[in-house]
């Protein structure tokens, strides 16, 4: 795409085709326990980061990053990422989180993983005010795209994606308050904690992809 | 980051 001559409409469209699919993790027919919620919810993130990566490299400007670069963007916002889909999916049904679409967990339903409700009440939270804010479909996707090209605390140094930049701002620029809130509404930190916590504890297994990503956060922390 | 690099580095979807 040549990012000088792309119309914000045809940006957004862009976002629109670059939407990673639903992901499909089956509810367990016993009530959930610590672990078997713990392992639900990480088989999904699973799932959902190998999808993140596609939906990163369509991105425009993103796959013309240095391969260094794109690992440290991801490594940096993947929690966020996992957690503006969360809202986006849960937006319309308060009090429930839609993890996916046949894991829909109640609020109540965190007591059974130490810590984790906490955590519940936060998304729940963040959901609401997207809610009151009325958060449109194209907001979703222009804040998801700048969480990614925001999430490096180094600066990333490319042409395309400064430029991909400047293509994220007129669809954005409507309402600019309330869009700037939804970036500062997305924390990762509790997340982040709390599954490091789960890992170490033993709680659940961590493995393959999510675990990289973990373990990226967790060195990248000391 | 082993997987992360090859998924990215991977030209398939």
């Amino acid at each position: 795409i040549l990012l000088s001559t792309v119309s914000p409409e045809q940006f957004v469209l862009t976002l629109l085709e670059a939407e990673p699919p639903n992901v499909l993790v089956s509810r367990p027919s016993k009530p959930f326990t610590e672990a078997s919620m713990m392992m639900s919810l990480t088989k999904l993130a699973d799932k959902e980061l190998v999808h993140m990566i596609g939906w990163a490299k369509k991105i425009p400007g993103f796959v013309d990053l240095s391969l260094y670069d794109q690992v440290r963007l991801l490594e940096s916002c993947w929690m966020e990422v996992l957690m503006i889909g969360l809202m986006w999916r849960s937006i319309d049904h308060p009090g429930k989180l839609i993890f996916a679409p046949d894991l829909v967990l109640d609020r109540d339903e965190g007591k059974c993983v130490e810590g984790i409700l906490e955590i519940f009440d936060m998304l729940l939270a963040m959901t609401s005010r997207f809610r009151e804010l009325k958060l449109q479909h194209k907001e979703y996707l222009c804040v998801k795209a700048m969480i990614l090209l925001n999430s490096s605390e180094y600066a990333v140094a490319s042409d395309r994606l400064s430029r991909s930049h400047d293509c994220l701002v007129p669809p954005c620029a409507v309402r600019p308050g309330p869009l700037t809130c939804f970036l500062f509404f997305v924390h990762s930190n509790k997340g982040m904690e709390h599954l490091l916590s789960m890992k170490c504890k033993n709680v659940v297994p961590v493995y393959d992809l999510l675990l990289e990503m973990l373990n990226a956060h967790t060195l990248r922390g000391q | 980051s082993h997987k992360l690099v090859q998924l990215l580095a991977s030209t398939a979807e």
